[in-house]
Order: C-alpha cells, then structure tokens, then sequence
C-alpha cells in the first residue's frame, strides 16, 4: 500500500518534470513529500520557470499558476489516463502563445484520453476535431449547433 | 470506454432536448457568456451521480431543473443520458454499449436507468469508480478550478494523488 | 452615522441597478439587507440577467458573475470615484462582446477616475489613452516599452 | 490628485530601474505570462503602504526585493517612488506635486519619503487614506479576484460597502 503510494508517486513527479518542461520550454518542476510519515505526509509542489530564480509557488504570475498547474494535471493523467476528461476553460489564464502549447499538449494526449474542452480561446479551438456552438436564441434557452471546422480536420 | 453522446432535457437551460455526439479525440464546446457551455459540463457531472447541489452551483438538487424565463414556464423534470463506448469492455458489464439515465421530478423523486432498466444511483455511480471518472482536479475540471491543484493545503492535495496512485 | 449608511446604500443600490442594465443590455440587479439591524446586517446581491428568471447567485454563468462584479464596482465608484483605480485583468471571465461594454463603460468613467488597467484584451486596449507593454527580453528581467496606440487616440 | 509617474527598481522582477509615465485618462499595461504586469500593481500597492507580505503574494516582505535570476545576482534593496499631480489639493500638503518614496533592504531596514524627506510609513498611508485608494475590493483590484464581492459572505461585503460609504 506504502510501497503502490511511493512507486506511482515518483512516476507522477518525474512526469510533472518532464510536462512542465515541455510547456514551459525549460525550467525544473518537482514533487516533495513534507515529511517522512508516507502515510500521511502532504505534497509539496515545486517550480522553477526557465531562467528565474526557484521562488514560493504564491510569486507566480497567474499564467505560470496556470500552466503549471495543467503540468501536474497532464502528469497525473500520464500515468493513469482516464477514459475521457471535461475541462472547462483550464486555460483562461494563459496568453495565446502558451494557449498554442497547451493545444499541442492537448493533441498528444487525446490519443489515449477523450477530451471535452470548454473554450473561448482560438487556440484551443484549433486542436479540437468536432465544434459544438452554444448559444442562447431565445433568452434562457439553449440551443447547440454543430460548427464546421476549416482547415480540414 | 468513451463517450458518444449525451442528451439532455429540462436540465439547468436545456429547456428544449439538445443532443450531442462526440468523436473519440477533442471537442470544443464554444459560445457567448452564460449561453449554457457549463451546464453541460454540470449535465455530465450530474448523470454520473454527483450528489453535491453546491458543486453543481445550485443551493438544492431541484436548481438543476429548467426554472422557466420570463416567456416559459417552469419544467416539472431534468432528464440525461450518457451513452459510453464499451467495445474495450472496460466496464464489467456485458454491453458494448451503455446508456445511464438520471431524472429528477419537482416532488423530489429521482430514477435511474442503465440501459433503459430501472437502478439504485449507486449502480451508476459504480460502473465509473475503477475509471479514474467522477472526482473533481483531475478528470473533470470546473471553471475557475485548476488552479485549485496549487493552492490547496498540501493535506488535501494528497487525497488526490491517492485517488489517482 | 446609520443615517449616513443608509442614504449612501441607498444610493449604490440604484447605480447598481443602472449599471447592471447597462453591461448587460436590460434585467434587473438589487442589493438588500439582510435584516432590520442597520448597523450590522450583511448585504445580498440579486442579480437577473435580461430574459431570464431571478436565480441563486451561484447559478450564474463565469460571465456573467465577473460582469455582475464589475456593474457593482461601477456602481460604488459612481457615488464616490477615487482619484485612480488600478484594475488587474478583471475582465478575464468576460466574452469579447462582453469586454467591448465594459471597454466603452471604462471610457465614461475615465472623465471622473484615472485608471490603470492589466490587461491581454483587445477591447481594453482600444479603450486605452496610453499603452505599456512589459517583457522579459532577458529572463526574469521585466522592461517596459511604451506602444503607441493606432487609429489616433 | 492623479498619478504622474513610477519608478521601480529592484522591486520583485525589475532588476533595471523602470519608469512609467501616466496620463489622466486610462493607461493599459500588456505583456505575455510572468512578464511583471502584475509586479506593477503591487509595486503601486507597496508604496502606498501594504504591510501584508501575502497580499503581495509573497511569503515574508522580503520576497520582494529582486532575488536574482540564473545569470544575475540578487539586489540588496526594492525602491519604488510614486510621483502624483495635487493640484486640486486633495491632498492637504501644500505641494502641487508630491513624490513618495519606499525602501526596504535585506536587512529588514525600511525607509519612508515624501518628497525626498524622511518619514514614517503611516505619513504615506495617511495622504492616500480620505481619498478611498488602498483598500481591496474597489480601487486596487488584484487578479483573479474581482468575483470576491459577489462570494464574499454578506458580512464581509458589508466592511467594504462601510469604507465606501
Ligand atoms: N435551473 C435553471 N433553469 C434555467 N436556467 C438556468 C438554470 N440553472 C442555470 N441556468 C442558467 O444558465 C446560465 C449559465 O450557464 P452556463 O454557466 O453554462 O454559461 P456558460 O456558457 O458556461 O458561460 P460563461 O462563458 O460565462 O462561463 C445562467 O444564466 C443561469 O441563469
Ligand atoms: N523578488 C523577485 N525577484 C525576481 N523575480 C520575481 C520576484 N518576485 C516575483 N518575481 C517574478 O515575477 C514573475 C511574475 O510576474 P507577474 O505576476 O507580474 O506576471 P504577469 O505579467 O502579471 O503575468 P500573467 O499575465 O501571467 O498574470 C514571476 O515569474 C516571478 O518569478
Ligand atoms: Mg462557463
Ligand atoms: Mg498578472
């Protein structure tokens, strides 16, 4: 039981690693356990962007809160992918550059994870393979429509 | 397992039945404010048994039923169904396809349906729990919520993991 | 004292009202006390959006909560502005028609308050008299060039 | 009274002295993720006398002098001057332009002024402290936190209407 909690924890923090990198182009991510109680002990995050300095978590800017916190997310699920996922606009804090790298991001992973994303970003519209338009015609009602994607997808 | 449609009726805005089918790689549910995107998110949440009205944003269960606008009445029941994919047979029951149906009535009564066969939520709620499906931070994220994963005291950050490990 | 509250609460609750209307093109926004002690009650937000039924606060959308938020920061600020406000990405959960009402809205208000605004919103540039771009050219190292705005503002 | 101008130097990301001019009307400030926009509204903030670290988002008040980068070394001091227009004499000190001026070292020594002369932190809080600014929740609101006054409990939101009104 210890022994299932130790071995898939180091999975996940070498996985945080290896997405934070990848979205971040850089910089050094890790996991830490707070004490020696395994059973028990709370999980510290820590993340360093490329180039500054290794800072409390609570300095981030609100895109590097963001964008790490999906790295941990895609860690998680790197390791034990779930059937399908809702997310629901995860990357409103992002500007449209890191917005692209989370679609990529996001194109990797639907190989083995089904993804519904609610979005208003172009970005991440891009990356999707069915559009649905929600819309309210009537007040209060809604209504869905299917949406062409261009580009051929 | 995936997904490969959902209906929903007299849900939350769903005055009207909407259907929608999805693909097995990314769909993006897009739209104005408040036109009913997270509604469907509550909708899935909602048929795969949360019991939580506060995590559905409503004060009581009966929020989530169509409350009428200023041209139409109130609905009297919330319907939806979620048919899954189960050609991979991840799910121990002998379909390779899966229906659950969830409803709630006014009066409080609630039914629920796998494949059209009357069941306890429970039974619903089973049929996701070995998936990784069904708990907030990890499979299925509100609006406004990722960031949750940073700043929860590191205690509670560990449920999660363990859920997940 | 209560007298003071009073007539200056009553004051906020029909701004309130005006600019909730306002942003959101009709419906109907109050504030009440929450008991008959004056002088301790806490105060409740009603909010119906045009067309739809009045709801729980909680049932709104993301939208609609951050355009709510914003009517009743105007609403305060129309009874007593303060000399500048510094405004940090609050219109992060609006949709762009949204943003371009709160942009014009800024507008009217700038006569009266000198505001300062972070922001990656189109809308809210456009609105802008001066604009500041930050970077880090050198990582970790914030610069500040000044942009010059197009369409002759 | 309005602002005139900033300057920063050695204030959490601004290694470089760094000054930003205003006009009366509306200025934007723009920059992708983690560029230091939001270092700006918290150098405005400091000045102007936050005494809570966390406010700031940092840990201890020292987490906001520069800390250095992988090429640069940290700074011994964070200095941020805000020059403002009194003209109008809001402001019941008879200069029509007014500087104040904040440092701190790593020391834990800290320095106050009001047009270059020495003072206490509380004759800066107290210039701003008729004219409404300093308080969250109405003239300085920071990121992520504009839906606080709808999910603030009513009593809480009772203390901001109180400081308004
Ligand atoms: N029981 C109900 N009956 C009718 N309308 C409801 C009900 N519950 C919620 N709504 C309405 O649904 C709307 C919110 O929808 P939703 O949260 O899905 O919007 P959204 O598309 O996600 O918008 P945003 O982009 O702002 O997040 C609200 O206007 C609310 O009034
Ligand atoms: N004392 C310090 N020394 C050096 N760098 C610091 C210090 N304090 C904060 N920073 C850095 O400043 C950056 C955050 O800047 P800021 O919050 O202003 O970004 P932002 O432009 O608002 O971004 P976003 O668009 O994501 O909100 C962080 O990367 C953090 O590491
Ligand atoms: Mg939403
Ligand atoms: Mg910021």
């Amino acid at each position: 039981m210890t022994e299932q909690f130790k071995y898939n924890f180091r999975i996940i923090r070498e996985n945080f690693n290896l997405t934070f990198k990848e979205l971040f182009g850089g910089g050094y991510a890790d996991l830490r356990l707070d004490g020696d109680d395994v059973l028990n002990a709370g999980i510290e995050i820590i993340v360093q962007p490329p180039g500054k300095k290794l800072q409390t978590l609570s300095l981030l800017s609100g895109g590097e809160r963001g964008l790490a916190a999906i790295a941990l997310i895609f860690a998680i699920l790197k390791m034990k992918p779930t059937p399908f996922c809702v997310l629901d606009e995860i990357e409103a804090a992002l500007d449209d550059a890191n917005v692209n790298r989370f679609a990529e991001f996001l194109k990797d992973y639907s190989t083995r994870t089904q993804f519904i994303i609610i979005t208003h970003r172009k970005g991440s519209m891009a990356a999707a393979d069915t559009l649905y338009g929600v819309t309210m015609e009537e007040k209060g009602v809604s209504k869905v429509v299917s949406l062409k994607l261009e580009g051929g997808k | 397992m995936y997904l490969k449609r959902i209906e929903v009726k007299g849900f939350k805005s769903f005055a009207d039945k909407i259907e929608l089918d999805f693909n097995g790689g990314i769909t993006a549910i897009v739209g104005p404010n408040g036109s009913g995107k997270s509604n469907i998110s509550d909708a899935i949440r909602w048929v795969l048994g949360e019991q939580s009205a506060k995590t559905l944003r409503g004060a009581k269960m009966e929020d989530v039923i169509f409350a009428g606008t200023e041209t139409r009445k109130p609905l009297g029941c919330a319907e939806v169904s979620l048919t899954i994919d189960n050609s991979d047979g991840i799910v121990p029951i002998e379909y390779t396809e899966i229906t659950v149906t969830r409803r709630l009535y006014r009066s409080g009564e609630s039914e629920y349906l796998i494949n059209n066969t009357p069941c306890r939520l429970r039974d619903i709620q089973e049929i996701f729990m070995d998936t990784g499906i069904g708990k907030d931070g990890y499979s299925l994220i509100g609006q406004g919520r990722v960031d949750e994963i940073l700043s929860t005291r590191s205690e509670d950050r560990r449920n999660l993991f363990e859920e997940a490990a």
